[in-house]
């Protein structure tokens, strides 16, 4: 049987809001011992994704950034919890990402699909 | 048959020194695209592995952290190229981390197999 993101995905996740300050951001990536943090918007709504990469960049880069709206990335890729993982490995792989939020059919934030998580397909496969 | 690290791993491999500045591995992460540096001594040994992961936890702990040997991770899990990448993966799960710098049996840096890669064995299997 297709192993389906549902069967792997992490249903803990940790978001942010987009008004809130990057060291906030940086806090909660720590605390969560995670590199991905959905954010969303004060309606609820997914609206960006934020990363260490994204934290580190603005380190690289010393500019002004001050809140996670400044260095988020708006177009997110996305998965759903009914999707095949193959097709949501490869996701990950043609856009140089490491983690998918899950979204269900009514566009809720459902959990995250990170590369690590494909390391459980092993467990029963071989 | 079973895959092997060597089949997937990726050759191209961004290394730092330990006693380079910390803006200097943060940009040398958003140069790669990566959130991953082997940390080498300047005899050219791997002493330790730099994340976006440490350069987000020195912002959001605000020490005086000066170089990467202040943020890096010195002891390293790694694979080698001839590893099946089930055990691989597994590795990258127990430790809830996202990359493992490939060893070769004289001890050299052979690559960098990312949890990412993991996606190339959906291409063949599927
Ligand atoms: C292109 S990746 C390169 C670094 C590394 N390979 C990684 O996995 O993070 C870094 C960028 O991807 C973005 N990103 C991470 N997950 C994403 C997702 N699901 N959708 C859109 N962008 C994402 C981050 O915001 C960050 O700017
Ligand atoms: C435990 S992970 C948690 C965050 C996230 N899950 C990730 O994949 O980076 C973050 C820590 O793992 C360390 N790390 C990353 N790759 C490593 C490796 N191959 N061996 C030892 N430590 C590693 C980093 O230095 C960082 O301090």
């Amino acid at each position: 049987h297709t192993p389906r993101v549902r069967e792997i995905m992490n249903t803990k996740v940790v978001t942010i809001y987009e008004d809130e300050e990057i060291s906030t951001a940086a806090k909660r990536l720590l605390r969560g011992e995670t590199n991905h943090l959905p954010v969303l918007n004060r309606e609820g709504k997914l609206v960006g994704i934020v990363t260490t990469f994204d934290v580190s960049k603005a380190v690289a880069t010393t500019d002004k950034a001050k809140i996670v709206l400044d260095i988020m990335t708006k177009k997110v890729v996305t998965t759903s919890p009914g999707e095949a993982v193959d097709i949501a490995a490869r996701k990950l792989e043609k856009h140089n990402i490491s983690a998918l939020p899950v979204i269900d059919s009514q566009g809720t934030l459902a959990g995250m699909l990170s590369a690590i998580d494909l390391g459980k397909l092993f467990e029963k496969r071989w």
